[in-house]
């Protein structure tokens, strides 16, 4: 795991209290070596370790501790500097619109949200499936919400994205919260891109959250900035972390789209939801 | 004369980044940069060779090793089953939530159909909400035959039926689409093995997401080990995935990648040829 990349890395200077340039550059470029097994961008990863070896420089060790101690714990408040201060979103008057490139947990994440603050906060919750391109996906939404009280809003005979949500809105204007799970897209495909700008500018959304799949690498940052580009991203939501990838490109997406990582999504069932917490997140980038 | 020293070193590093910033897994990587150091250092440049060109003919020739083996055509495979009377071809698809294996089923067989074979389609996802009525909609559009039950069924059952069904009609092909998983879960890779062993195919494809990163390694080291797989697809190439992932996933399990994603259509699905990635790479 990382954690033991950069322990080996760190062991370098195991038992040292002082170290030279050549030492100092040894354990940098492993250190980068180790977080780029977890999908760190490689520009993020080489700011990141350049910034370490400067504090390692310029910070005095407290006595008693190693070097190697040191230097994790300068990486840990960096990561969790990098991950900003955490976000809450309040129960009531949201609009939520949910967006991300294909296939990287929107429904199903839109349904865990919408479940979430229904039964946490007994908010009267209403989602609105605004995919007209994927087969299916009004099933989808209204399966995934059987038996809770959230009501769900679609049309699978529409081709028309922009008329369900201004449909949906009229009928669901009284709510709590409103989520529209919109299609999976690219900035390349420019049918889609114009109907995401369509749709947000009828929406007006409050929260625009960027689903991200914890198994993305290099591209989540490029992607994140481009749909930052397109609708102004205020939170991001890292799905599938009950797998095995770490999850680093969300690092890259906060970075790229200014904001906090809101929620987690650990498994395929409408409870699998959990709220973001930076320890939990980092320790298991390290693992 | 190409020397063993801090110039090299230097040299080798920033090709690792690059490669890196392509997907490429850090595996891989390491073992391309040791097959360079190995052939670079002690040979001798001709007078007036470009070092650059040097270097970029050996990591091409390091990458095109790894993504030709065990190369396969997939059409010509189907074609080759058919022709020796070895039908229904079975075809299994499996990888990690989301990558692409619906679509994909739908694009095989708009691809098998316009060649002239029969397809029956099996929805084995009997798990995922709204993933038969997914299937079935891109199989009524297609008007191809698609075998389902209800939600929560045994999907190796509905395989099965899939198979019999085209064996009583003498289709030539049988698609069995089944759910996606973390390959971490062995209770649903058990679940896996059980479809595998009950349908017996022909060939497993693992469908792997072009914009993952180090986790296709995992993904399809783990396919592989469980249930081993015949070649993979490569689906999204048409996002901002460098496809580095293809890499990863042929250096993982020595298996190739046979056929790429390109879009959400029909017609989006094409032989994987490792020239193209190459040049994609190298651009
Ligand atoms: N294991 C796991 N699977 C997840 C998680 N979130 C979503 N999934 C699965 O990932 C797959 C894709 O999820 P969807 O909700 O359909 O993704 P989407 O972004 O809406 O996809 P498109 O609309 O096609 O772009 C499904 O199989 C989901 O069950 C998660 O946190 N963990
Ligand atoms: N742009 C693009 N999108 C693709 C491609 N292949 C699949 N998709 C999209 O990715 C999303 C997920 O595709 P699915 O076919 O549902 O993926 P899956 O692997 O069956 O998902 P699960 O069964 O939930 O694990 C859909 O929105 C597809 O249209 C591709 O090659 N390019
Ligand atoms: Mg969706
Ligand atoms: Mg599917």
């Amino acid at each position: 795991g990382l954690r033991k990349g950069i322990f080996s890395a760190l062991s370098k200077i195991k038992g040292k209290r002082k170290l030279d340039e050549d030492e100092l550059q040894d354990m940098i470029r492993s250190l980068r070596r180790a977080l780029q097994e977890a999908d760190f961008n490689v520009r993020q990863t080489k700011e990141l370790t350049e910034r370490l070896a400067m504090k390692m420089k310029e910070e005095e060790i407290r006595p008693g501790i190693t070097l190697q101690t040191h230097a994790m714990n300068i990486l840990y408040t960096e990561l969790v500097r990098l991950l900003g201060p955490p976000k809450e979103i309040p129960p009531r008057g949201q609009t939520i619109m949910m967006v991300g490139l294909y296939g990287q947990g929107k429904t199903t994440t839109t349904a865990k949200l919408a479940n979430w603050w229904s039964t946490k906060m007994q908010a009267n919750v209403a989602v609105i499936e605004a995919d007209v391109h994927r087969p299916g996906a009004f099933s989808q939404l209204s399966q995934l919400l059987e038996g809770t009280k959230v009501s769900v809003f679609g049309d699978p005979e529409s081709k028309d994205a922009v008329d369900i949500v201004r449909r949906g809105i009229e009928k669901h204007s009284n709510v709590d919260i409103l989520i529209i799970d919109t299609a999976g897209r690219h900035q390349l495909d420019e049918e889609l891109v114009v109907e995401l700008k369509d749709m947000s500018n009828l929406v007006n959304a409050n929260e625009r959250i960027l689903v991200i799949d914890a198994q993305v690498g290099q591209a989540a940052g490029p992607v994140a900035a481009s749909f930052n580009d397109l609708v102004d991203v205020t939170g991001v939501i890292v799905t599938k972390l009950d797998g095995t990838a770490r999850g680093g490109g969300a690092l890259s997406a906060v970075a790229a789209t200014g904001s906090p990582i809101l929620f987690t999504g650990e498994g395929e069932n409408v409870k699998d939801l959990e709220k973001f917490e930076s320890d939990r997140f980092i320790s298991r980038l390290l693992g | 004369m190409i020397k063993e020293g801090k110039a090299l070193n230097a040299l080798l590093e920033e090709i690792e980044w690059a490669m890196l910033e392509s997907d490429i897994s850090s595996a891989a990587v390491s073992d391309v940069l040791g097959l360079m150091r190995g052939s670079l250092i002690g040979s001798r440049l001709r007078k007036g060779a470009n070092l650059a060109k040097v270097i970029e003919a050996t990591i091409k020739r390091a990458l095109q090793s790894i993504l030709r083996a065990d190369y396969w055509d997939f059409e010509a495979t189907i074609e080759k089953y058919i022709s020796e009377g070895d039908k229904p071809v079975i075809i299994m698809l499996v990888g990690v939530n989301g990558t692409g294996k619906t679509t994909t089923t739908a694009k095989i067989a708009y691809k098998l159909k316009n060649k002239g074979y029969t397809v029956v389609a099996a929805a084995s996802d009997t798990f995922r909400a709204g993933a038969i009525e997914q299937l079935e909609a891109h199989m009524d559009r297609l008007e191809i035959k698609c075998i389902s039950s209800q939600r929560g069924g045994d999907s190796a059952a509905i395989a099965r039926d899939a198979i019999s069904h085209a064996k009583a009609k003498g289709a030539d092909v049988v698609l069995v689409d089944t759910a996606g998983r973390m390959q971490n879960k062995t209770n649903l890779m058990n679940e896996l093995q059980k479809v595998h062993r009950v349908t017996n195919p022909h060939l497993v494809l693992f469908v792997g997401d072009a914009l993952a990163g180090n986790d296709a390694v995992e993904q399809a080291a783990e396919f592989s080990r469980v249930l081993t797989f015949d070649g993979a697809v490569l689906s999204k190439m048409d996002t901002d995935a460098k496809g580095g992932a293809g890499l990863s996933i042929a250096h993982a399990t020595g298996k190739p990648i046979v056929l790429v994603g390109t879009g959400q259509e029909y017609t989006d699905l094409h032989q994987f040829d490792p020239e193209w990635l190459l040049e994609q790479l190298f651009e």
